[in-house]
């Protein structure tokens, strides 16, 4: 099973 | 005051077809460089980044940086109402609530003005390190958009696995399993038709068929589009825009859980 990531889990809000 | 006039309003109409299915509002920054957008999806697992430069324009004035938020959608009405041939200006004041869409047809017979008003919108930009990525593919965007129609068939994602000896998209769902190896193109006579694989190291990775199938909304506007890769990081996605600048998809990978 995969699990959709987030763009969160690797760039930072500035 | 803020002008900027392409003689191509087909450009523009393009660009708003690669953006709509994924953003139902953006924050268009407008400065003397050029018009730039970052945007995510509702679910965040998708941003776009469009740039347009300034020297791409046939016209183009800024006197002060601006960020204008527009309804998506309805932009992608506007530019439905602009001829083929039309040349299309934007134009807005300094403090703007409104921006303006001028068309004129070829002859100049035709002006059309379309108003639209713009949207207060809550600022939430992404930082995005400059990444060496360990696969480069070039392909024909075509290819890649038949790809990501042909494979979401049979499932919900695609895994792309990048290697020496090029890159293979397989999906698997319940039915079976579809896979398409692409190998690097021998002579590079056709720069259009030409697959080229640069990698450092092989990737791996999973995405999600429902934003590759947005992304590659954007095929009309290059022969070739550039996926850059990296183990467990963002697949970049990216089409040139002409002479003008470029528009950039990020996409979140999925990953086991």
């Amino acid at each position: 099973i995969t699990k959709q990531t987030t763009l969160m889990n690797f760039f930072k809000k500035s | 005051m803020f002008e900027a006039r392409l003689v191509q309003s087909a450009i523009l109409k393009k660009v708003l077809d690669a953006i709509k299915d994924l953003l139902t509002e953006a924050t268009f920054e407008c400065s003397d460089s050029g018009i730039q957008v970052q945007a995510m999806d509702n679910a965040h697992v998708s941003l776009v980044s469009l740039n347009l430069r300034s020297d791409g324009f046939d016209k183009y004035r800024c006197d002060r940086n601006l960020s204008m938020g527009m309804s998506i959608a309805c932009m992608s009405k506007i530019l439905r109402c602009a001829g083929s041939e039309d040349t299309v200006t934007l134009r807005a004041l300094d403090n703007p609530e409104n921006i303006v869409f001028i068309f004129e047809s070829p002859n100049k017979e035709k002006l059309a003005e379309y108003e639209m008003k713009l949207i207060n919108m809550d600022q939430e930009h992404l930082g995005i390190p400059e990444t060496s990525y360990s696969c480069i593919v070039k392909m024909p965007s075509q290819e890649f958009s038949r790809i990501c129609r042909d494979l979401s068939q049979f499932g919900e994602s695609i895994t792309f696995a990048c290697s020496k000896e090029g890159i293979k998209f397989s999906a698997s769902g319940d039915y079976g399993q579809a896979t398409i190896k692409l190998a690097q193109t021998a002579d590079a006579d056709n720069e259009e038709e030409a697959v080229s694989v640069n990698m450092q190291e092989p990737v791996k990775l999973t995405f999600s068929c429902r934003y590759l199938n947005c992304f590659i909304k954007a095929g009309p506007l290059c022969a070739q589009v550039q996926l850059s890769m990296s183990n467990d990081v963002p697949l970049v996605c990216e089409y040139k825009i002409g002479d003008i600048g470029h528009i950039r998809y990020y996409l979140a990978p999925k990953i086991d859980d």
